[in-house]
């Protein structure tokens, strides 16, 4: 699975997720990435794209939690990322977001994420397992 | 804050041990991916160019698990699927089920501009591609040996693999849901 999220000069904000989805899975079987408010969603306050075992993406709504506990818990994006990662079964789920702050967050229960990111203020990383 | 940019490649059993010739690879992917989308942005493209263009590079990459590089499914077969979504307007577009398009992300995008519709899948979606003019390319396209070897794999420990599952020795069938996905 592949993602990126980004918000522009102008602050509108977007994400975008694509997958070939799990090996070995049956023909037919969907999973989180096209379902929106799952590996994919994205509102004035946030963009969100998500990676991993679609099923359990599916079941915790991850993309859209993010976005809620912003909304209504008032929790900075990397928080409420952090609280929505730790609530999936560990070595399920990454994800990457942007807010309309231009905070970003790169968070994942895995061994490891490929991941990348760059700010305006001249902040950038790549990188793969926790540094 | 200005403008900002997140990207992944994928999560899951990713081992410290990966060996340079599978890493570089892919990093170098990321990195390129990185510059273009800062370029971009610094040249005031929309957040939605950007992260469509983004997706089109990692899906054109091999080495992800998207457009070329698909992972299979149990019968040899490849079916993308991709989404896409606009913060301000919530606009959205999805895919799935996709044997033959090269692009699922902008496929996506053209479900959200161009049909009243969010979802399309399988043949109902193919036929759109088709009608929007997309490139298509026959289903080999997409099939690594790389992910042939990975079904192999899998069908072999009688599971399915997320992103990176790492080969491991023939598990006794469960009753959970991982042999099937």
């Amino acid at each position: 699975t592949v993602g990126c999220v980004a918000i522009d000069s102008s602050g509108n904000l977007a994400t975008a997720t694509s997958t070939g989805g799990l090996v070995n899975k049956m023909a037919g079987r969907i999973g989180d990435t096209p379902i929106i408010g799952a590996g994919t969603y994205a509102n004035p306050l946030c963009a969100v794209s998500a990676t991993g075992k679609g099923e359990s993406i599916i079941r915790h709504t991850v993309a859209r939690d993010v976005a809620v506990l912003m909304e209504h818990r008032g929790l900075p994006l990397k928080e409420a990322a952090a609280r929505v990662v730790a609530d999936v079964p560990r070595g399920d789920v990454g994800l990457v977001a942007v807010s309309a702050a231009g905070e970003v967050s790169m968070v994942y229960n895995t061994a490891g994420m490929f991941r990348a990111c760059a700010t305006e203020d001249g902040y950038s990383e790549v990188g793969i397992w926790p540094e | 804050m200005g403008w900002a940019i997140a990207l992944h490649g994928g999560a899951g059993d990713i081992p410290r041990s990966l060996p340079p010739e599978r890493r570089e690879p892919r990093m170098a992917t990321l990195r390129r991916s990185l510059d273009l989308a800062v370029a971009a942005l610094q040249a005031g493209r929309t957040a939605l160019d950007v992260v469509e263009l983004v997706v089109r590079e990692l899906e054109n990459c091999p080495h992800f698990n998207a457009g070329k590089g698909s992972v299979l499914t149990s019968d040899g077969t490849v079916e993308m699927e991709a989404s896409i979504m606009d913060g301000n307007t919530m606009s959205c577009g999805a895919v799935s089920g996709l044997s033959t398009v090269v692009n699922a992300i902008s496929l996506s995008r053209l479900v959200m501009e161009k049909t009243p519709h969010i979802y399309l899948g399988f043949h109902g979606a193919e036929a759109f591609a088709r009608d929007q003019g997309v490139e298509t390319r026959d289903p080999s396209h997409f099939i690594t040996d790389e992910n042939i070897e990975r079904l192999r794999q899998a069908k072999q420990a009688n599971r399915v693999q997320i992103d990176y599952t790492q080969p491991m020795k023939a598990q006794p069938p469960t009753d959970d849901n991982s042999r099937i996905g």
